[in-house]
């Protein structure tokens, strides 16, 4: 197949390092299209395994960059809630993404202060290095991640407001480097026995991210109060909680050929030759019987 | 039949069972075979966060010389056999390969510390089929 535009970054992903000429014929890899060979975490490292003769593994390739350990959780926790023990992805009407990656600041310089009247502020400027999506992968939701230990008491509620800014070097205009887009918002969330609050995004990273920005800089301002704007209009005892920088998780639709496409292996299945023609259940005439269950039933049928 | 006792020296008793045994199914049919790794065997648990185990599997045996519709085989794989038995062996005989995969959900760890979770296409062989 034709290498379907070009892979993000200039070298080929993952930890590999362009062969030297001598041993480049002997490396599959150098056969596969470009758009095939960069950016596919998994695909390097098999082909690299096939291709050397050794017993060297792989792991002895990787360089150190260890995952930050909540980020690690998390992550394991959305793997369980999309895949089964075996690996398989489960069919989630909702679960239109094919790829979730989940990154964390580079560098972050904390601003900290208390404002008593405005509770608990906490500023940070964040650094997010995106090289890892490529060309094929496309946005879907992006989401700041705050996971949060805090010592207020259960079943409290807290609301939040956030301030988000990024800072973009503009070299079109020598007289104003840097533009920044911001967007300020509240939200509101019960504190139980969460640890994560997720922060949707997206349509704030929208235009940055699918202008394929390598570095993403932005400053996030953070104020919580404790209690409910729709109870006590006086929102009082600011909570004292200890953020940690948010991380940030991009939901992609990976469109290369090695990605699982839901849509796709719905199609294929009917259209692969020999197969025993799949017995479709009898149309639902919407209007019909159907059409007429009281709501109970409606949702009573959905809860089946 | 009178042609063929002609050719056939008189001692070869001819036997019909004989002549049907070459349509059987072979002993080792192609099929799916079962084959589970775990990522610390190639000492990928490093990177690989999950699944630890994962089962590829894989297709094995032999093709009937008539395969028709039982491995979703087409016509040309019965033409293949043909040709292989009657005008030149050099041709390889239909080979038993997965027909169907399903996909596979990993977790990894890139090499810039960042995770990721991805879903591959045709990771697990769940059919076979003579081609």
């Amino acid at each position: 197949p034709h290498s379907r535009g070009r892979g993000v970054s200039g070298e080929p992903s993952g930890s590999l390092v362009a062969p030297e000429d001598t041993a480049r014929e002997f490396n599959p890899l150098w056969w596969l299209p470009k758009g095939v060979r960069r950016g596919y975490a998994l695909l390097p490292p098999l082909l690299k395994v096939l291709s050397e003769r050794g017993h060297q593994s792989w792991e002895s390739e990787v360089p150190g960059l260890r995952p930050d350990s909540r980020a690690l959780r998390y992550m394991k926790r959305l793997y369980k809630m999309s895949a089964t023990r075996e690996g398989i992805p489960k069919a989630h009407k909702s679960h239109l993404y094919n790829t979730v990656r989940l990154f964390t600041p580079c560098s972050e310089c904390k601003h900290r202060h208390r404002d008593l009247m405005k509770g608990d502020i906490h500023s940070v400027d964040l650094l997010f290095n995106l090289d890892r999506v490529t060309a094929l992968e496309h946005l879907l939701k992006s989401v700041l991640l705050y996971s949060f230990d805090t010592s207020v008491p259960i079943s409290s509620s807290i609301t939040c407001t956030c301030h988000l800014s990024t800072k973009e070097h503009d070299f079109s205009s020598p007289v104003c480097p840097s533009v920044s887009h911001s967007v300020a918002f509240s939200l509101h969330f019960e504190v139980r026995k969460r640890k994560w609050v997720e922060i949707d995004v997206t349509s704030f990273l929208q235009p940055l991210i699918a202008t394929n920005r390598r570095d993403l800089h932005m400053a996030v301002n953070l104020t919580c109060l404790m209690g409910d704007p729709q109870q006590n209009t006086d929102l009082e005892n600011p909570v004292n909680v200890a953020l940690v920088p948010p991380s940030l998780l991009l939901y992609l639709n990976d469109t290369s050929e090695q990605a699982y496409h839901r849509w796709n292996s719905l199609r294929h299945r009917r259209k692969s030759p020999g197969q025993p023609r799949q017995r479709s259940s009898p149309p639902v005439d919407p209007a019909g019987e159907e059409g007429k269950e009281n709501s109970q039933g409606k949702r009573a049928s959905r809860r089946r | 039949r009178a042609e063929s006792t002609k050719d056939t020296p008189a001692t070869t008793p001819y036997n019909l069972s004989q002549y049907f045994k070459q349509f059987l199914f072979p002993q080792n049919e192609c099929e799916l075979h079962n084959f589970r790794l775990s990522f610390s065997q190639l000492k990928w648990d490093r990177w690989i966060i999950a699944p630890h185990r994962y089962s590829p599997q894989y297709c094995k045996g032999d093709c009937p010389r008539v395969v028709g519709h039982r491995y979703g085989s087409p016509v040309h794989t019965m033409v293949q056999n043909i040709i292989y038995e009657k005008l030149d062996p050099s041709v390889p005989r239909p080979s038993c390969v997965p027909a169907e995969y399903s996909p596979l959900s990993v977790l990894t760890i890139e090499p810039d510390g960042s995770i990721v979770y991805k879903e591959y296409e045709d990771m697990i062989a769940t059919k076979c089929t003579c081609r």
